[in-house]
């Protein structure tokens, strides 16, 4: 997988983080 | 709103990135505020969660949900080996099959956990909390249920064999 698209996933997982903590 | 699934799965996508989990300590008060919540399926996402944050359920104030955690797998564990529940869940599986069947090939292709993926994930889940089965005899109920999904052609599954059946009967019994 290139890096750049490794480093878009990684954010776009971290934008699925709540205030809570959880992911949704 | 955030899932426990959803929350056990962005932490397994993150750590097959190896990348570093962001407010684990808010994650992990999350995972603790569903505790009351969890039922057969979320239970095995909630230890798993927890597996990849390194942290077993323990401490004072974590005891009263370890052992609470532990009597709900315990109960979960009878039922799918003893309980009528299990017929009803099979018929109830049949009648959408045959309902798809007639209607349309593209919704027979719904998944649903299998009773073997349900004991799997509970058997998981306690083994994960360190835990063993508290009920006597219930390993020979277990070993038993699962080589009844035994097919002629050596593989396992509900009606036919399939791959995941297989695995999971394996893992089971291994």
């Amino acid at each position: 997988i290139p890096s750049k698209a490794i480093s878009n996933v990684v954010a776009y997982i971290k934008s699925r983080q709540g205030e809570d903590g959880g992911y949704l | 709103e955030s899932s426990v699934d959803d929350t056990y799965y962005a932490l397994a996508a993150l750590k097959l990135l190896r990348e570093e989990i962001p407010y684990k300590n808010r994650t992990l008060k999350f995972l603790y505020s569903k505790i009351e919540d969890l039922n057969l399926h979320s239970a095995y996402y909630w230890v798993n969660a927890l597996h990849i944050l390194q942290e077993r359920p323990q401490g004072a104030s974590k005891v009263d949900a370890l052992s609470m955690l532990s009597g709900r797998a315990n109960k979960w564990v009878e039922r799918l080996v003893r309980s009528d529940m299990l017929d009803f869940e099979r018929v109830s599986l049949e009648s959408d099959l045959d309902r798809s069947r007639d209607s349309s090939a593209e919704i027979s292709s719904i998944e649903l956990p299998t009773q073997l993926e349900q004991l799997f994930k509970t058997l998981d889940t306690i083994k994960k909390l360190g835990l063993k089965v508290k009920q006597p005899n219930i390993r020979d109920e277990v070993i038993k249920k699962v080589l009844s999904f035994l097919k002629p052609d050596h593989g396992f599954g509900f009606t036919n064999s399939d791959v995941p059946s297989t695995f999971y009967s394996l893992t089971i019994l291994s």
